[in-house]
C-alpha cells in the first residue's frame, strides 16, 4: 500500500 | 501604487492556465524583485512557486511590497478576455481592494481595462531550502506531457527512475502496465529538443499523475522541462519563462506504508 506524503513534512512554513 | 506593463501578455494568460486547476486562491506578491506566487493545492501535496523578474516587464513600478489576493479561476477569466498579441498592464493602488488588468492591443485601437476584486488569504507561505539533486532531468516538455498523458490511461502513479541507462517512466493498473524510457540524446539540432541526463546517483521516486498531468498545463510556457529528483524530497518540475523567470512545481512522492 502507498501513502501520499505532504509537502508539510519536507518543508517549514516560513 | 503598483504599475506592471507585459508587452507579452499572452506569458500571463498561459501562466494562470497553468496554475488554476492546481490552486483556487493565491496571494500574489510584488515586490523590487519581480512579480511573484507560492501556493499549495488543498491537500498540501503539490505547491507552485511562480517568479516573473522585473526586469522582464517593459515598466515595473512597485513602491512597496505588496501582496494580492487573487482568486484565479476569476483572474484566468478576466485574462481570458485579453487577446494573445496584447500588451497587458496590472495596476492596484496602495490599499485598494481591487486590481485593475488593462489590455492594450499592438495597434493600441483597443484598450480595455478589467477591475477585480481582490480577497484576503491566509498565505502559508514555505521555506524551500536549496537541496542537492540526485538525478536531473531535461527534456522536451511536450513529451514529457505526452509520456504523463499516456502512462495516465493506464495507471494513477508513475514511478520516475533515473539510471546511468536513462529515465523510465513506468505505471502499472488494472489493464496491464507501461514502461517509457528515454535515453540521453544530444546529438539533435535543436538544443530545445535534446534529453540530458545529469545524474549523481541512481534515484526511483513514485508520484501521482494527477499532479503530473496538472503541471503540464504549463508546457506552452517552454519548450524545456527540468525534473529534478532526489530520494525522500519532493520532486521539481520546472518550465523557464523565457527571459523573465520560472513556474516551478513540486510535489511530494508517495511512498511504501
Amino acid at each position: 500500500m502507498q501513502r501520499q506524503k505532504s509537502l508539510l513534512s519536507f518543508f517549514e512554513k516560513s | 501604487m503598483l504599475e506592471l506593463r507585459l508587452v507579452q501578455g499572452s506569458l500571463l494568460k498561459k501562466v494562470l492556465e497553468s496554475v488554476k486547476d492546481l490552486v483556487t486562491d493565491a496571494n500574489f506578491d510584488c515586490s523590487a524583485t519581480g512579480f511573484s506566487l507560492q501556493a499549495m493545492d488543498s491537500s498540501h501535496v503539490a505547491l507552485v512557486a511562480l517568479l516573473l523578474r522585473s526586469e522582464g516587464f517593459e515598466h515595473y513600478r512597485c513602491d512597496r511590497n505588496l501582496s494580492m489576493g487573487m482568486n484565479l479561476n476569476n483572474m484566468s477569466k478576466m485574462l481570458k478576455c485579453a487577446g494573445n498579441d496584447d500588451i497587458i498592464t496590472i495596476k492596484a493602488d496602495d490599499g485598494s481592494d481591487t486590481v485593475t488588468f488593462m489590455f492594450e492591443s499592438p495597434t493600441q485601437d483597443k484598450i480595455a481595462d478589467f477591475e477585480m476584486k481582490l480577497m484576503d488569504i491566509d498565505s502559508e507561505h514555505l521555506g524551500i531550502p536549496e537541496a542537492e539533486y540526485h538525478a536531473i532531468v531535461r527534456m522536451p516538455s511536450a513529451e514529457f506531457a505526452r509520456i504523463c498523458k499516456d502512462l495516465s490511461s493506464i495507471g494513477d502513479t508513475v514511478v520516475i527512475s533515473v539510471t546511468k541507462e536513462g529515465v523510465k517512466f513506468s505505471t502499472r493498473g488494472d489493464i496491464g502496465t507501461a514502461n517509457i524510457v528515454c535515453r540521453q540524446n544530444t546529438s539533435v539540432d535543436k538544443p530545445e529538443e535534446s534529453t540530458i541526463i545529469e545524474m549523481n546517483e541512481p534515484v526511483s521516486l513514485t508520484f501521482a499523475l494527477r499532479y503530473m498531468n496538472s503541471f503540464t498545463k504549463a508546457t506552452p510556457l517552454a519548450n524545456s522541462v527540468t525534473i529534478s529528483l532526489s530520494s525522500e524530497l519532493p520532486v521539481v518540475v520546472e518550465y523557464k519563462i523565457a527571459e523573465m523567470g520560472y513556474i516551478r512545481f513540486y510535489l511530494a512522492p508517495k511512498i511504501e506504508d
